[in-house]
């Protein structure tokens, strides 16, 4: 198994995402390309990744392997790339992962046993989906967290707008039809889901810049999907079970 | 009563 990546951002955008759920990570490569699916230990959101063997710069897999990280070492390795370094990862007889960074910067990290078992993907139908710059998302988390740690989603017929309500007061954002930031809105059925900022924050954030487009899908009182759009990765989903009155 | 749901909830 043998993976280069063009540049460093796109692996850079992956792990930082992974980190805001889990301490360690096992991803499969297969000779279609790397995945990694994982949930935070209370399991209320989960990340899921695809990444394709088209959009590295040099790819080998002749047969599948699992491979467990500790986020934080990899990230720490990761992180010493600029932009335009590549980034190389293979896996050694002993075991331990080969990561080369740039033209001259050769780590060695120790790979943990994998404790991965098959996570499945919540089945939800989304009645509504919302599509706007990533930019334009994290300000308005950042709008609502000044009064809220939850924020909500409300849509009615192709209009929707964001809320949060707390102790010291609340805020209502509504999603004006703005062409340059807002893509898309639309409602099968109308619909009010409320989520946590502890864990949308950090995760926007985190793939940030990287990915210019989000689009969110979710139903009444399911867990909203957002599915952040990374030029060369098939698939960076991030679900978020939602918060309901019982 | 406010409940936070996890994602098994819907599996």
């Amino acid at each position: 198994f043998e993976a280069k990546t063009s540049g460093s951002d796109d692996l850079k955008a992956i792990i930082s995402a992974i980190s805001t759920l889990v301490e360690e990570a096992t991803f499969v490569a297969t000779a279609e390309g790397i995945t990694f699916r994982g949930m935070d230990p209370s399991h209320v959101a989960l990340i899921d990744i695809s990444w394709p063997n088209s959009a590295f710069e040099k790819y080998e897999c002749d047969s599948d392997i699992k491979f467990g990280v500790r986020i934080d070492e990899f990230s720490k390795l990761i992180k010493r790339a600029d932009k335009k370094d590549s980034i190389e990862i293979s896996i050694s007889e002993q075991n331990m992962l080969l990561v080369t960074v740039g033209k001259n910067k050769k780590y060695k990290m120790r790979l943990i046993e994998s404790s991965a078992t098959d996570t499945p993907l919540p089945k939800i139908p989304y009645d509504s989906k919302i599509t706007l710059s990533s930019s334009r998302f994290d300000k308005i988390l950042g709008d609502v967290q000044v009064v809220s740690d939850y924020l909500t989603i409300h849509t009615s017929d192709s209009k929707a707008d964001f809320s949060g309500k707390g102790d010291s007061g609340e805020v209502v954002i509504d999603l004006e039809k703005d062409i340059d930031e807002i893509g898309e809105i639309s409602s099968k059925e109308d619909s009010i889901g409320t989520y946590s900022l502890e864990y949308l924050n950090p995760v926007v954030k985190a793939v940030g810049t990287t990915a210019g487009q989000i689009t969110c899908e979710f139903s009444s009182a399911k867990p909203l999907r957002i599915e952040f759009k990374v030029a060369n990765i098939g698939r960076i989903h991030f679900y978020l079970a939602p918060r309901v009155e019982s | 009563l406010i409940r936070q749901k996890t994602i098994a909830d819907f599996f």
